[in-house]
């Protein structure tokens, strides 16, 4: 069961991340061809670094516990960087 | 900034609270969201006026979940307002998403803090990378009485509309300024703050060097924008850094020019009886170390040392302080004499000898 939930987990916590980084970041899931998940894995990659140096965190690439804490902080809905020059 | 760099072109806009949170009483919603404009007013050159009909420049609403902008809102957390840059129709309009719980303290979603932050869109701002900044992409509390801009912020703000011109000091204003030649002029209250003496009336405040002819002119909300105006008592424990500052049946404390946590406080908390609603003037004895409250013809003693009010009190101020008049419009102390404001009328008064030493002449600010 804990093996489950924490399958689960991460599921939900990358789901979560992807629309928080479409929404704020210019992530653009759909249109990456799927025979390119190696370049799609990187540019979200890319893109949560991106976050994660904006929002003045660790700049790991990864979705750690801190850079999934601040996608759940309440928030402005609009984006942080696309947007703006 | 915002891509494209949209300004408004004017500086007078209009604001229209469209809908009200049921969170809220509409009075606090309407406070929170003018002293969100003047946050933004008192470091440019704009100007916020609210009408009540027809269509604005920024409307604001509460929404929840779809509504009509393509932005769909999320229930409570995640996004909790949005807001459009400047420009015609919905450009400048400001959303609050109703899901959250809107407060005018730290609980819930502080509406003022939000709407500073969405007003800032509203000007032409994108986000800030600075977490000290108000433009931060997430909400997190600060006191609202001690919120300032970030150097940011108005860094941001000064590069779409320069800094306040000095049409926001008294002379070009709405008409409720007041005329420091008047030979009536009357003061709300009067403190020494370090070696400065700073005059308050309605939402002005002026100062000067005790010695020096030479005085300036400000906005309280420019200074302390979370102060309300109106201050009608103030007095100064210099040893202290602190100023307090009183309105009706509150108070304020000013420690090295910044607004303190945990403040405003009930004047009732100093030991006043309940039918004192508000204070007319208050004095600092630093021979003493005690202050002195004037209420009407009365006043009161109060122990800076113990924090409490000394027994035997009220007393009639006719009575100890000869020559002085019954009720007080402000007063200050300086170089061991209090300086006493009754209409257009200044008494010097020694503390030592108990006794009217001078009348100063009403023109205490230059250039009258």
């Amino acid at each position: 069961v804990p093996l489950t939930n924490s399958i689960n987990s991460e599921e939900n916590n990358e789901t979560y991340a992807q629309r928080y980084l479409e929404n704020f970041y210019g992530f653009v899931m759909d249109r990456i061809p799927k025979a390119k998940m190696g370049v799609n894995g990187n540019f979200m990659e890319d893109k949560i670094q991106e976050m994660q140096k904006f929002l003045g965190l660790k700049v790991t690439g990864k979705l750690d516990a801190s850079t999934l804490d601040m996608m759940h902080m309440p928030r402005c809905g609009l984006p942080d960087v696309h947007h703006f020059s | 900034r915002m891509q494209g760099r949209p300004v408004w072109k004017k500086h007078l806009i209009t604001y229209r609270i469209n809908n009200y949170t049921p969170d809220m009483q509409p009075e606090d919603v309407d406070y929170a969201i003018q002293k969100a404009f003047q946050v933004w007013s008192n470091v440019t050159p704009l100007k916020f006026r609210k009408v009540n009909s027809g269509e604005a420049d920024i409307m604001i609403l509460f929404a929840s979940r779809a509504h009509g902008d393509f932005s769909p809102f999320d229930g409570r957390g995640g996004i909790i307002a949005h807001a459009f840059g400047p420009g015609p129709g919905i450009g400048g309009d400001t959303h609050f998403d109703e899901a959250e719980i809107w407060t005018k303290t730290y609980k819930g979603t502080n509406l003022f803090l939000v709407a500073v932050h969405e007003l800032g869109h509203s000007l032409g701002l994108g986000h800030s990378s600075d977490p000290k900044a108000i433009m931060f992409p997430t909400y997190s509390y600060v006191n609202p009485n001690t919120f300032h801009l970030s150097a940011d912020d108005i860094q941001g703000i000064q590069s779409l509309y320069g800094g306040p011109g000095k049409h926001q000091l008294p002379s070009n204003t709405d008409g409720t300024e007041s005329d420091n030649c008047d030979s009536n002029l009357s003061f709300d209250a009067v403190t020494t703050v370090g070696d400065k003496i700073f005059f308050f009336k309605d939402r002005f405040l002026w100062w000067r060097h005790p010695e020096s002819p030479k005085n300036s002119v400000t906005l309280i909300s420019s200074l302390w924008p979370t102060l309300p105006s109106g201050i009608q008592a103030a007095y100064e424990i210099g040893a202290r850094n602190q100023v307090f500052l009183f309105k009706d049946d509150k108070y304020w404390l000013i420690s090295n020019m910044r607004p303190q946590p945990h403040y405003p406080k009930n004047i009732h908390s100093l030991g006043f009886p309940d039918s004192v609603k508000k204070i007319d003037a208050a004095v600092f004895n630093p021979l003493l170390y005690k202050t002195y409250f004037f209420v009407d013809n009365q006043f009161w003693r109060y122990d800076e040392k113990t924090q409490f009010m000394d027994p035997g009190y009220p007393k009639l101020i006719t009575k100890y302080f000869p020559g002085i008049r019954p009720t007080i419009d402000a007063v200050y102390y300086y170089n061991r004499h209090y300086y006493f404001f009754q209409g257009p009328d200044i008494f010097e008064y020694d503390v030592i000898s108990h006794r009217i030493t001078k009348r100063p002449k009403q023109n205490i600010m230059s250039g009258c």
